[in-house]
């Protein structure tokens, strides 16, 4: 997994 | 043999009654619900995002109550000054999702 994530499912980005 | 998981019974059961107090949705919470618990360490937001990417292991956008589990214990290592790894260490995984 990608530490920056994706916005789509983190709601922190 | 089996890796024990990282988090104790003793710590899971106060994360679970968190988990609970934030009323799942068939066993989910989703990151609105956990989001301003996890405001609320006062953490930077990308340290709080990257908990998020550790915990949220189906990448589901929900936590469940071992996910949950694993955020707050993310968060309290973060509180201590312990940096949130960029990959989930394996004793920290879940027993119900290895």
């Amino acid at each position: 997994q990608f530490p920056t994530g994706s916005s789509s499912t983190n709601p922190f980005l | 043999p089996e890796l024990p998981w990282a988090i104790k019974s003793e710590e899971k059961a106060k994360y679970d009654s968190i988990f609970d107090s934030l009323n799942p949705v068939s066993g989910l919470l989703s990151g609105e619900k956990v989001k301003p618990v996890l405001l609320n360490s006062k953490l930077p937001v990308d340290i709080l995002g990257r908990v998020w990417e550790l915990s949220d292991i189906d990448h589901d956008g929900m936590l469940d109550r071992d996910e949950f589990a694993v955020a707050m214990f993310l968060v309290y290592c973060a509180l201590e000054k312990e940096p949130v790894p960029m990959s989930l260490p394996p004793a920290l995984v879940p027993p119900s999702k290895r």
